[in-house]
């Protein structure tokens, strides 16, 4: 038996808005310790990591592990009949090949289930190397997707440097070519509005911006993004979950050859 | 012109 109890449902929905541009069908891997998905966008350019920790939920049983196999976007579509404030319980019989999502108001005069066939997905897991990064950058996700959005109105390709005086995010295109620099930011009032960048040595690397734009659909999870670089690595986008866990997304490089 | 990597180059499956 299965059964995760949310009284914020609508954090499920950001959660599946933030991963189904980039992936179609994914395993939910179920445990004691908490739900997880890994999975590759289809041209594997870029991996989504969500981990949603059991002490996290309101409620949260999970008798036996459980790879369940969903099609993102019908997960989404299904989500959107739940109200933003929604109690969402997903429910699954060890041996059974759906998941119901029960959706109740938080008055709890409306309760409402929706069944779902669960898919058989193959796809491997990758093991996921603890590395220490040249440099982290943590900015306000809400500034990190307007950049991206804003360089994409010129290129497609974005090099992004950290040196001692900030980020530099560069991108060049048939128009002409656009350069934001981001210096640390620390004065400010409130943690979530400040620009810190822990750098060990500098870094520069070229990305694809459609991906970081992908990432982007992450920014209603939080208020802030943290960005992890090194050379010949591919980097690491990270949302927190509040008090639950995270999406980490991650993105190989362009490399000269 | 740069080349986009893939993720299978940095990562092996578990």
């Amino acid at each position: 038996m299965l059964e995760l109890r949310l009284l914020q449902g609508g954090l499920l929905k950001k959660v599946l808005e933030a991963m189904r541009e980039l992936v179609t069908d994914a395993n939910f891997d179920c445990s004691r310790s908490g739900c997880s998905l890994q999975a590759m966008d289809s041209s594997h350019v870029a991996l989504v990591a969500l981990l949603l920790r059991s002490d996290g939920f309101d409620h949260f049983r999970c008798d036996r592990n459980r790879s369940m196999g969903m099609n993102l976007n019908h997960v989404a579509k299904l989500l959107r009949c739940a109200g933003n404030d929604d109690i969402v319980t997903l429910k699954a019989d060890d041996d059974g090949d759906t998941v119901t999502f029960m959706f109740e108001s938080p008055k709890q005069d409306k309760i409402a289930d929706f069944e779902m066939k669960l898919m058989d997905i193959q796809s491997e897991h990758l093991g996921i190397p603890e590395a220490e990064y040249q440099a982290i950058v943590k900015m306000p996700s809400q500034e990190f997707a307007r950049i991206c959005r804003d360089l994409s109105t010129i290129g497609d390709t974005v090099v992004i440097s950290v040196t001692k005086e900030g980020v530099k995010f560069s991108t060049k295109g048939d128009i002409g070519s656009a350069n934001i620099v981001c210096r640390q930011n620390t004065t400010v009032d409130k943690p979530e509005e400040s620009t810190v960048i822990e750098m060990k040595d500098p870094v520069s690397l070229t990305f694809a911006l459609r991906y970081l734009i992908s990432f982007t659909k992450a920014t209603p999870l939080s208020n802030t993004v943290t960005v992890s670089m090194s050379s010949d690595l591919p980097m690491v986008v990270e949302y927190k979950i509040a008090d639950m866990g995270y999406i980490r997304y991650y993105l190989a490089p362009k490399i000269d050859e | 012109k740069p080349k986009q990597q893939t993720i299978s180059r940095f990562f092996a499956p578990k």
